[in-house]
């Protein structure tokens, strides 16, 4: 199942 | 990252350099407004607390360092700046900011994904994203004719959170992540209030121009 990224945007 | 991302990044940082090209040639911020430009000061100050905790990348941590010290060159010139000073459309930026920076700090407080100094700031800067424009979008309207670089400094943001969107769904369908809700929800409210505003204002100035031919 997916997860949720990492805060890698600006 | 993908291609999606990177062009919104580069429509953003496009947009924050037309709006200070505007002010370093004409000396003048007509048309701009101060509030907007605050709230941006304030989105990215708050959002970018882990600069130094949190490393993603070189090309993350230098594009913060740019949005920060772009914006806040921006607000300094507006406020600070002897000739760019005089030029700011004080009674026309009349949008009540100080409400809306209480309201998204209030639902940070409700709405975060852990109740941490961080977090709720990083909430925070994003509900405030959304609506950061909002005095922009009136000072425009209220103003009616604006010059070519302000209407593309809007017209590049709008572009730039637009890309987000189409970065998001790419990014669903090809990682095995997906993007915070919390980014997306507020994200979608805020293209909203570009794509209700670039409907209505391009709309009228195509039927102007219309008129003015005939």
């Amino acid at each position: 199942h997916k997860e949720e990224t990492t805060k890698d945007e600006l | 990252m993908n291609i999606f991302r990177f062009a919104g990044d580069m429509t953003h940082l496009i947009s924050i350099l037309i709006l200070l090209l505007k002010i370093y040639a004409t000396k003048s911020c007509a048309g701009i407004s101060l509030k907007t430009q605050e709230l941006y000061a304030l989105v990215f100050l708050t959002r970018y607390l882990d600069l130094f905790t949190d490393y993603v990348s070189l090309y993350n941590s230098v594009m913060k360092i740019v949005f920060i010290a772009s914006s806040l060159a921006i607000v300094w010139c507006m406020r600070r700046h002897p000739l760019v000073r005089r030029s700011y459309d004080k009674d026309l930026d009349t949008f009540r900011h100080q409400y809306v920076v209480l309201a998204c700090f209030v639902l940070a407080l409700v709405l975060h994904e852990r109740f941490t100094f961080q977090e709720v700031f990083w909430a925070f800067s994003i509900y405030l994203e959304a609506v950061a424009i909002l005095p922009q979008l009136v000072l425009l309207q209220r103003s009616g004719n604006v010059d070519n670089l302000t209407g593309q400094y809007v017209l590049f943001l709008g572009a730039y959170r637009g890309l987000y969107i189409i970065n998001w769904i790419y990014r669903y369908f090809t990682e095995d992540h997906f993007a915070r809700w919390i980014a997306c929800v507020s994200g979608l409210i805020q293209t909203a209030l570009y794509a209700d505003f670039f409907y209505y204002y391009y709309l009228s100035r195509i039927k102007q121009d219309t008129i003015m031919r005939l």
